[in-house]
């Protein structure tokens, strides 16, 4: 159907030649034996230049409903890091270390999936 | 989201899974493609958490956020998760937790607990139907044994239902989007019967990661906030993840 919502017909034989991909993602090992704070380095070091490509992006589009916001993920958010479960809020001031970001703009990617079922 | 736990003709699990995510979050009207979603591809990684030298289990992460939205413990149980759109939704339940009620778990959270603590579909099934948890979501469970597959509805503090996958009635699939099973999908958004139809044109006797790739490659299943697709069997302990593009015309969700 070429007009939306532009359904098909089911497809046949897109598995053997990975049609419609962008490629595949690389695999990293985290060692749950490693210290929270560091699991996660591997990752980040891989991805730092992504990571803090997307979480400028999300920080344009909360500052334009208010810039307010940023200023306020910055203050309070790092103080609720510490209340999360362990190893949680260690593995995100890892995160957070290790990107160079601050603690409380990691924490706010990784609510993002749980705010936006409104 | 389209998560899909099917099994063959031998009783055989897969699940599999589109993870779509960045509604409304920035449109690029020179691209014609959502702004969030582009920023998320190059994030997707599998992650091979391991224990004493040995794997534990796998997941399909983006960098930077360390809940599980799909993964896989070999020989035991696989997981997804959907979003359940619903105005009592995760704002509320964290402003409950901000405000200091912090009995809730975060539903991305919990499911890490549950790969990490559960050690069979049934103690895994229990923990996500039982928990608090701060957003309402559906969980997909599969299983190793057939007919262990089913789609768990939740609100943040209650069950609301089990669609288990009824093998006596003949069923082989379970498949859930973003709407309640008992309800009809709004017009705007009826990815189910899509992807409903798709599954019964292969057939059980078809099932396998290539068949319901098919499925998940098929508009608008896949869509323009498809980040990757996952397929998963549990025996084998086999991830593999493929991020997606939607070539035009593609219908935004």
């Amino acid at each position: 159907q070429v007009l939306p919502p532009y359904t098909e017909d089911c497809q046949h034989g897109m598995y053997a030649n990975h049609a419609r991909c962008a490629g595949m993602p690389p695999t990293f090992e985290v060692n749950l034996d490693q210290d929270p704070s560091v699991r996660w380095n591997g990752v980040v070091q891989h991805k730092k230049k992504e990571l803090v490509a997307m979480i400028g992006q999300i920080k344009l589009l909360v500052g334009a409903i208010s810039p307010k916001i940023i200023t306020a993920v910055d203050q309070y958010l790092p103080e609720l890091i510490q209340k999360l479960p362990e190893p949680y809020g260690a593995e995100i001031q890892g995160i957070a270390k290790a990107s160079g970001l601050p603690d409380g703009e990691i924490l706010l990617f990784n609510i993002f999936y749980e705010i936006f079922t409104v | 989201c389209t998560s899909i736990v099917a099994q063959d003709d031998a009783g055989k699990l897969y699940h599999a899974r589109n993870l779509d995510f960045g509604l409304f979050m920035g449109w690029d009207v020179k691209n014609h493609t959502w702004l969030i979603t582009e920023y998320l591809r190059p994030l997707v990684v599998n992650v091979n958490f391991t224990r004493g030298g040995k794997t534990a289990y796998k997941s399909v992460n983006f960098a930077g956020y360390i809940g599980l939205l799909t993964g896989i413990k070999p020989n035991a149980f696989t997981i997804t998760l959907n979003e359940r759109f619903n105005i009592d939704g995760g704002f509320v339940g964290m402003l409950e937790w901000i405000m200091g009620q912090r009995d809730g778990h975060w539903t991305s959270f919990l499911t890490r607990t549950v790969m990490d603590k559960a050690s069979s579909y049934d103690e895994a099934m229990s923990m996500l139907t039982k928990e608090v948890i701060l957003a309402p979501v559906y969980y997909i469970v599969g299983g190793v044994k057939s007919g262990e597959g089913a789609v768990v509805t939740r609100d943040r503090t209650k069950l609301d239902n089990v669609m288990a996958m009824n093998t006596t009635a003949g069923e082989w699939y379970v498949l859930e989007t973003n709407y309640d099973n008992w309800t009809n999908p709004p017009f705007f958004d009826d990815r189910r019967a899509d992807a409903k139809k798709c599954m019964d044109y292969s057939g059980k006797k078809g099932v396998g990661f290539p068949s319901i790739f098919d499925v998940l490659s098929t508009k608008p299943v896949l869509n323009q906030l498809t980040t990757y697709t996952a397929l998963m069997q549990v025996n084998a302990g086999t991830l593999e993840t493929y991020i997606r593009e939607c070539p035009h015309p593609c219908y935004p969700w």
